[in-house]
C-alpha cells in the first residue's frame, strides 16, 4: 500500500529505492515470521551460554535436514540436585522448557549428557519423567534405562511416546543412578558425575515433524 | 527468468538479499546470516501470458485457447513466481531453545507470466 496505484508486478511505476528497500525489509519481516508460525519475533528469556551453543549445534548434524515442515529441537537442560528423605544420593533432576506443541509429531528424543572423569566405575542410569500431580510427590512414569561405563559425552535414546503431551511445555526428568555391579564401590553425588554448566550442560536433542492431517485417527485398512 | 535491469521493462525477478542483522534479527536467527528476498515485477504482454507461468498448467492452455478465439485479451496477466525453493533456518525460540527448520517456499527463483 502506499506505493501509488496497481501492483508492481503488473506494471505499475517503479517506485524510490529507499521506499523499496524499507518495503522488502518488512516483507522479509513478515515472510520470515510467517514461515516460523510466530506473531511476533521471540523475546529471549534465558540465552544458552555460547560454548553449550556451539557444542549442541555440532549435534545437529548439518547434513540431516529436518523432514518437509519438520523441525528439530535443541533445549538445554538446568539441573538440581534431588534432595529429600527417600532421595538416592545420586539423583538429579533435569528440567526443559520446551515450547508448547503446535499439531506436530514427536518422532526422535535423545538426551545427551558429559559424563566426568570422577566416573569411579560403569553406572546404571534410570530416567523417568517426574510431573507434578495430585500426590505430594507428584508422579514419575520410567521412560528409559542406560549403562554408562565410560566419561565423555553420551546420546541416551528417550522414547518419543512418553515425552509428549503437557501443554505448559515443562518437561522434568529425574536421573537416578547407582554402581552397575552391586559390590562395586559408592558413587559420587550425580551432580559431580555430570556436567551441568558451560559447554557440559544436559541438552535434549529432539526431531519433530508435522502432524498429518487428521493424524491419530485409526486407519481403516 | 532474466534478473530485473533497469532497461527491462518486462516480467523479471528482483534481487534482494536481506541481511538479518539489517533487520535487528541477529540475536535470534543463528544462520544463515541473510536470505535472498527475491519477488518478480515487470510487464506481460499479451504474447507472454502463459509463458511459463505458474499458471502454465491446464488453466494456461485453455487459456490461450480463448485468446487464440478471442482477438481481445481477456484479463491481465501478470509476473508471477514460478519456482520457490525452501529456506532452513537455525533460531532461538523464546525459551533458548535452538530449533531448526526447513521453511517452504520462501525463496523465489524464477518469474513468469500467468
Amino acid at each position: 500500500q502506499g506505493t501509488g496505484a496497481g501492483c508492481p508486478s503488473c506494471g505499475s511505476p517503479m517506485v524510490a529505492t529507499q521506499v523499496e528497500r524499507a518495503l522488502v525489509l518488512e516483507l522479509a519481516k513478515q515472510q520470515i515470521l510467517e514461515g516460523l508460525h510466530l506473531t511476533s519475533r521471540p523475546q529471549i528469556i534465558q540465552r544458552p551460554p555460547r560454548a553449550a551453543l556451539s557444542r549442541a549445534l555440532r549435534r545437529l548434524q548439518p547434513a540431516s535436514v529436518s523432514p518437509a515442515s519438520g523441525e528439530e529441537v535443541v533445549s538445554f537442560a538446568t539441573a538440581v540436585p534431588v534432595t529429600g528423605p527417600s532421595a538416592a544420593a545420586c539423583s538429579s533432576m533435569l528440567t526443559f522448557h520446551l515450547a508448547t506443541p503446535r499439531a506436530h509429531h514427536l518422532y526422535r528424543a535423545r538426551l545427551w549428557l558429559h559424563v566426568g572423569p570422577a566416573l569411579p566405575g560403569p553406572l546404571y542410569l534410570r530416567i523417568v519423567r517426574w510431573s507434578s500431580g495430585r500426590r505430594r510427590q507428584g508422579s514419575r512414569t520410567p521412560l528409559a534405562e542406560h549403562h554408562i561405563d565410560t566419561p565423555g559425552w553420551h546420546a541416551l535414546a528417550l522414547p518419543s511416546s512418553g515425552l509428549r503431551g503437557k501443554a505448559s511445555g515443562v518437561l522434568k526428568l529425574q536421573l537416578t543412578c547407582r554402581p552397575l555391579h552391586r559390590n562395586s564401590t559408592s558413587l559420587p553425588p550425580l551432580q559431580r558425575l555430570l556436567g551441568t554448566a558451560g559447554d557440559q550442560r544436559p541438552f535434549l536433542e529432539l526431531k519433530i515433524r508435522a502432524k498429518e492431517p487428521r493424524e491419530g485417527r485409526a486407519k481403516r485398512r | 527468468t532474466p534478473t530485473c535491469e533497469p532497461e527491462t521493462p518486462l516480467c523479471c525477478r528482483r534481487d534482494h538479499y536481506v541481511d538479518f542483522q539489517e533487520l535487528g534479527w541477529r540475536d535470534w536467527i543463528l544462520q544463515p546470516e541473510g536470505y535472498q528476498l527475491n519477488y518478480c515485477q515487470g510487464q506481460c504482454p499479451p504474447h507472454l501470458a502463459g509463458s511459463p507461468g505458474i499458471a502454465a498448467s491446464f488453466h494456461s492452455a485453455v487459456f490461450s485457447l480463448l485468446k487464440a478465439n478471442t482477438p481481445w485479451p481477456l484479463g491481465t496477466s501478470c509476473c508471477v513466481p514460478t519456482a520457490r525453493r525452501s529456506l532452513s533456518l537455525l533460531y532461538l525460540d523464546r525459551n533458548g531453545n535452538v530449533v531448526k527448520t526447513d521453511v517452504p517456499d520462501m525463496v523465489v527463483e524464477a518469474c513468469g507470466c500467468s
